[in-house]
């Protein structure tokens, strides 16, 4: 799974996730990331995509619960991400990557790892595999 | 006003604890070379919306992450490929589900959203709606690798799915987790023996 998200010079968020989903899957079978909501989100507040463990990531509809948490809770966009990793995922195993409309950016996982990276226009860059 | 923009990126969650240092540099370099990409557009004052398309091309084009080409196999050795795309400002978004034959699955997402009344299409007509709109098609050979055949025979082995972070507990050279009874939705993978 591979996931992009961003906002721009005018704060406008967006989302984008894509997959070949799980080696030796049933034909036929959707994962997380085509699910508006579970595997990748964006509305006027940030824009979150997803990956692992798909149907734990649907059932906790994790993109969405991190703009609600920020939304209904006030969380800052790094502990909504915490907040939905830690509780959200039962003994689910997933990762997420996420911006805010005010140029934050954040990620979190449970996983061994996860591939990612991370800029800002202040110039902070960050690419990583492990903890 | 905000600190202006922000872009992050990402090739799946779990890794082999033990991925040689050479699959670890070339998935950062990757990884790099996104975030230049995005970077470098959003310089150019390109949308949040364009940005996040042009990068998840670029990922789905290079084999390394199972996306596009290098995508995971089903049980039957096939490539059935997802994504979706949302645009924050009026919540927009465009997904496709199932799709084997078309290149970059994210701009047809897109398409989805931006030429079709709805929100979501898959299989056949994911397809169809692909031809309708030109999108560029390929063989679905073209998405297969032959690390990827290696990985379906083993996790046939192992009578498991391979999740992008467990690995089946039978040989791969660089497999190190000990994968446990793995449950998914609640149930144990084993029910999917029968594949």
């Amino acid at each position: 799974t591979v996931g992009c998200v961003v906002v721009d010079n005018e704060g406008r968020c967006a989302a984008a996730t894509s997959t070949g989903g799980l080696m030796n899957k049933m034909t036929g079978r959707i994962g997380d990331s085509p699910l508006i909501g579970a595997g990748t989100y964006a509305c006027d507040i940030c824009a979150v995509s997803c990956t692992g463990e798909g149907e734990a990531i649907i059932r906790g509809t994790l993109a969405r619960d991190v703009a609600a948490v920020m939304e209904y809770k006030g969380l800052g966009l790094q502990d909504a991400v915490d907040f939905v990793v830690k509780e959200r995922l039962d003994e689910g195993m997933a990762g997420m990557i996420a911006v805010s409309k005010i140029g934050e950016v954040a990620y979190g996982f449970n996983t061994t790892g996860m591939f990612r990276g991370c800029a800002t226009e202040d110039g902070y860059m960050e690419v990583g595999i492990w903890e | 006003m905000g600190r202006g923009w922000a872009i992050a990126v990402h090739g799946g969650a779990g890794v082999d604890p033990n991925l040689s240092q050479e699959r670890q540099e070339l998935a950062k370099q990757l990884l790099t070379r996104c975030l230049n990409l995005g970077i470098s557009a959003l310089r150019s004052s390109l949308s949040a919306i364009d940005v996040v398309e042009l990068v998840v091309r670029e990922l789905e084009t290079d084999p390394i992450f199972n996306s596009g080409r290098g995508s995971a196999l089903t049980a039957k050795g096939t490539v059935e490929m997802e994504a979706s795309i949302m645009d924050g400002p009026k919540r927009r978004c465009g997904a496709v589900s199932g799709v084997s034959t078309v290149k970059n699955p994210v701009s047809l997402a897109r398409l989805v959203m931006e030429k079709s009344p709805h929100s979501y299409l898959a299989f056949s007509g994911a397809e169809d709606f692909a031809k309708q709109q030109g999108v560029e098609m390929v063989d679905n050979g073209y998405f297969i690798t032959e690390d990827n055949v290696g990985m379906l025979k083993l996790a046939k082995e192992a009578n498991a799915i391979v999740f992008d972070y467990r690995m089946p507990t039978v040989g791969l050279e660089t497999c190190s987790a000990e994968v446990g009874p793995i449950l998914m939705n609640g149930l144990s993978i084993s029910i999917y023996a029968p594949e």
